[in-house]
């Protein structure tokens, strides 16, 4: 899931 | 954490900063689109509901929370504090026509049909097109004090360092999303007409003014 990566951004 | 990420944050960071300070330090919130701090209020709340959810990093929960609270005592400046210096007259963006399309493209394209997932996605495409009644009122007014534009400058450069950060990303962790690229794009097109205004006027010791 790519959107696991993207959950570290702010 | 790659350096344009943290550029950005800090950019992020410093345009809060600037804003509050200019609220602060002048008692008025005239020129500032309360509309649009409502929509960034909104943004940080539905995005940053992952708090409760995930633990990333201190760094990552410190920026969070910073986000929150000073979107939320923006709002209480400008709403209730200040009420008086509030330019409402010309912050007229209908703010439905932003958020109803962000809840309706939300629902329709995300990576997983689950609450939190659903409300990141919301807060992303609302974030792309929230400084709409600011930029809407600046064009109205026809001109931004300049602390204003340094506000609107940090602001945008913030995403557009984002965009460096995916294409970093993309290239040394084969990672990228896509909702979040389109989004950030789009949402540093939109200050393309003010950079470049910033750059040929604000930077040059002029007043930003529109051409009338």
């Amino acid at each position: 899931h790519s959107f696991r990566v993207q959950k570290d951004e702010l | 954490m790659n350096i344009f990420r943290l550029i950005g944050d800090l950019s992020h960071l410093l345009a809060i900063i600037i804003l509050l300070r200019k609220i602060w330090k002048s008692r008025s919130c005239a020129g500032i689109s309360g509309k649009s701090q409502l929509l960034f209020a909104i943004v940080y709340t539905s995005r940053y509901l992952d708090l409760l959810t995930v633990y990333v990093s201190m760094y990552n929960t410190l920026m969070k929370l910073v986000f929150i609270a000073a979107s939320y005592a923006t709002c209480y400046l400008i709403y209730l504090k200040f009420k008086a210096t509030y330019d409402h007259n010309h912050d007229t963006f209908r703010i439905e026509f932003l958020l109803v399309p962000a809840v309706i493209l939300a629902l329709l394209i995300n990576h997983d049909f689950m609450a939190l997932e659903i409300l990141w996605t919301f807060s992303i495409y609302l974030e792309s097109v929230a400084i709409l009644p600011q930029l809407f009122m600046v064009s109205k007014t026809g001109e931004a004090e300049s602390i204003t534009s340094h506000y609107l400058f940090a602001l945008g450069s913030y995403r557009g360092l984002y965009i460096l950060n995916w294409i970093y990303r993309y290239a040394m962790e084969d990672h990228y999303d896509l909702i979040a690229i389109v989004a950030g794009v789009v949402q540093t097109v939109l200050y393309c007409d003010f950079f470049y205004l910033y750059i040929t006027k604000v930077l040059r010791g002029k007043k930003l003014q529109l051409p009338a």
